[in-house]
């Protein structure tokens, strides 16, 4: 054995890096998944203890990748591609580094607001560039409905009752889209006019305020554009406390008035009955579409008609890819993913606007919503404890995490958008 | 990403003479914002 020890030839062979990476990640493939199956015994043996549960941890159907990626820490990976992002790159590779970005994923520089590309510090600012003036005219009509971004228009239909209709495996339920308790009398009020004992009100409360202009133009878009004032005693200003209901409690931007607040809980009361299904005998529908940002697209997001948006729900959910593909492959990926819903009416009756975070774009902006915060640790704990404060009271979590807009004047009822104004975009991590 | 519009909209009601809401894409097609998506 010692002659064998001292006396063979010791050869080297190169180990293929594949298969050392391909070992690696293996390993980690099992630690990840007896950590999840350590946490979940410890989880039921905490139920047991009947301690209030955390939010639960959704666990997708589908085939063996969507089962790969639901164990992966998607959200963890977002924001650590956002901060990888937001490194400066040095400043001469700046130029080839967005051309060979714009090369790769077809973005047309022409149009690009800034033309000395040196200006974007890094890659997450190039991601959310401006374009020229006049780049994306709107169209003529005015009746059109645009298109809020670039992009491809994956689907599109009407809704019949709650399911939107079956594409390509795709489906999912409007309730669990945009969140129960969707408010009605944006629909049941569509045809009425402006009533104009809330409007006197208004004017009166604003005369006081000394602000005439701002009622004068917000009651000249709801005119031109037909939008019907749907919250009447929005301005009532009632005395009653505005904080006695703790999910409103809870919501980090309220900005209404305390009559704003009991018609918000009036709402939700008269939201009990389903209101995706337009009354009998009235002469409209629902109807839906979903437009996919590619990575090399603008990313900035414009409204797509005249219109008032009264809230908004923040849904803090995972982050798996949105491409199409894996659109076909996990029905429901929209309930699923953190995303923003914004609720509101426009001359038709109800109006939604729906931005969907992705691995790569966990965060989402609205211009006019400074409070509000995506992909982020804090919307994470903050979600878990209204599950937590939620159960402990024997409440069901709704899930989201809600707001509403006042405007200035108090005569919409909201914040009014124009047709093409940009609301916001969506930012790498 | 991806945005997604829920909205509603009229019925075209061709005895009353009414239009309705009319899609002005395909499934598929490449679009700019500011392009329409349909008319009312």
């Amino acid at each position: 054995l010692r002659r064998a020890l001292n006396d063979s030839k010791i050869k080297w062979y190169p180990i293929p890096v594949g298969l050392g990476i391909g070992f690696l990640g293996f390993v980690q493939f099992y630690k990840t998944q007896a950590r999840e199956r350590e946490r979940l015994e410890k989880e039921s043996s905490q139920e047991q203890e009947s301690r209030p549960r955390k939010r639960p941890r959704v666990r997708p159907d589908g085939p063996w990748q969507v089962q790969v990626m639901s164990t992966l820490p998607l959200k963890a990976m977002s924001r650590l591609w956002g901060k990888f992002n937001e490194l400066t790159i040095p400043y001469y590779l700046r130029v080839p580094g967005f051309k060979l970005y714009s090369f790769i994923f077809g973005v047309n520089l022409d149009e690009v607001s800034e033309p000395d590309l040196h200006v974007y510090p890094n890659l997450a600012s190039f991601f959310y560039r401006t374009l020229k003036p006049g780049a994306r005219p709107l169209d003529p009509d005015l009746n059109a409905l645009l298109s809020p971004s670039d992009g491809r228009v994956l689907q599109f239909g009407k809704i019949d009752g709650n399911d939107i209709e079956q594409v390509k495996g795709m489906t999912y339920t409007v309730d669990a889209l945009l969140g129960k308790h969707t408010p009605t009398p944006s629909i049941s009020s569509r045809k009425s006019e402006p009533n104009t004992e809330s409007t006197e009100r208004g004017r009166a409360e604003k005369e006081q305020r000394g602000d005439e202009e701002l009622v004068k133009a917000d009651e000249e878009f709801a005119r031109v554009n037909g939008i019907s004032y749907t919250i009447p005693n929005l301005l009532s200003g009632s005395s009653e406390e505005s904080h006695d209901n703790p999910k409103i409690e809870d919501q980090s931007a309220v900005h209404s008035s305390p009559g704003a607040v009991s018609q918000v809980r009036a709402d939700l009361a008269l939201a009990e009955k389903p209101w995706y299904a337009a009354s009998p005998g009235s002469k409209s529908s629902l109807y839906y579409a979903v437009v996919y940002l590619a990575p090399g697209d603008y990313h900035r997001f414009h409204s797509p008609a005249n219109w008032v948006v009264e809230r908004r729900r923040h849904f803090a959910g995972e982050l798996y890819s949105v491409s199409p593909y894996l659109q076909r492959t996990l029905p429901g990926l929209f309930t699923l993913n953190e995303r923003i819903v914004l609720l509101g009416r426009w001359r038709w009756g109800f109006f939604s606007y729906i931005p969907v975070g992705a691995t790569n774009v966990g965060s989402i902006k609205i211009n006019f919503d400074k409070e509000l915060r995506t992909n982020s640790l804090l919307t994470d704990t903050a979600a878990d404890r209204a599950a937590e404060e939620a159960s402990a009271r024997g409440e069901p979590y709704s899930g989201f995490a809600e707001a509403t807009y006042s405007d200035a004047s108090a005569v919409l009822g909201g914040h009014a958008l124009r047709r093409g104004e940009e609301m916001g975009g969506f930012q790498l991590g | 990403s991806t945005i997604v519009l829920v909205f509603e909209a009229p019925i075209a009601d061709p005895a009353g003479g009414k239009r309705g809401f009319t899609w002005a894409v395909e499934r598929g097609q490449k679009i700019k914002m500011g392009q329409a998506l349909g008319h009312v």
